[in-house]
């Protein structure tokens, strides 16, 4: 009754690596429809991810600097065929905002935001 | 079934007026629990909001300047009686993630935003 994280969730992503300015990485959240954005590496699996609450930070804390140094690296994903409600316990949990979807390789296929739960809630799809 | 906006709020709420610097505004934010700061005048009366999308904005401009030119001063707020479903509606209408609570007179005294709805979908209370 209640849709899997594929049915909700938003496929147009854009990810960063961590060798970018925070002034970029600001740029590209701004540019994209999220307030998170993964960092994946080299070979384009997701290793961390920035927000605007991490950008935020650096700004009380009067230090702008790399993404490296702000990024928050335990990142916490889901998987296509998550039923909603466990993706919701685990932004519960942590008092997170947003998901990203991940497949087998750890690649980033999609993002799973709480807009889409309030998208829910109110009814509409 | 579903809960009214007081059975779900957050009543410690941080409220800055808007002659405060961007960085004071970070600050403020990050001690609190929320990405969203409401703004009050001198009567204490909700003008405006600031949240960490409109502090990243700033950072992506390259112009950390004052919260008077960065703040949202047509703000969506919500009451303490309104079922939990029309908060989600507007919530879901804007693209916004926290809308503060109300009284008749326009002072602040809650937030609700999209990590009590997470909860609620998590099956929490
Ligand atoms: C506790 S949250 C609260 C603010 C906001 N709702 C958010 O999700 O960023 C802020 C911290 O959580 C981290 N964070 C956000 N989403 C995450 C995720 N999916 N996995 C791990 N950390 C995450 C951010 O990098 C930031 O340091
Ligand atoms: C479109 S939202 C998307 C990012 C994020 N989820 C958020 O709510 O800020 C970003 C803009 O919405 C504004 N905003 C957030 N909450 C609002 C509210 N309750 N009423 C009016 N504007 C709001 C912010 O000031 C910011 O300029």
């Amino acid at each position: 009754e209640f849709p899997y994280v594929e049915d909700v969730m938003s496929r147009e992503v854009v990810s960063v690596t961590e060798d970018i300015s925070v002034a970029e990485a600001a740029q590209a959240i701004i540019k994209s429809k999220f307030d998170h954005l993964p960092v994946v590496n080299s070979a384009g699996v997701l290793c961390g991810i920035i927000t605007t609450w991490d950008i935020s930070k650096a700004v009380a804390d009067g230090t702008i600097s790399q993404v490296s140094q702000i990024m928050t690296r335990n990142v916490f994903s889901t998987t296509p065929d998550q039923p909603i409600e466990l993706a919701a316990r685990t932004l519960d949990t942590h008092s997170i905002s947003a998901l990203p979807v991940v497949d087998q390789d750890g690649r980033v296929i999609g993002m799973l935001s709480s807009n889409h739960l309030s998208r829910l809630f109110a009814g509409r799809r």
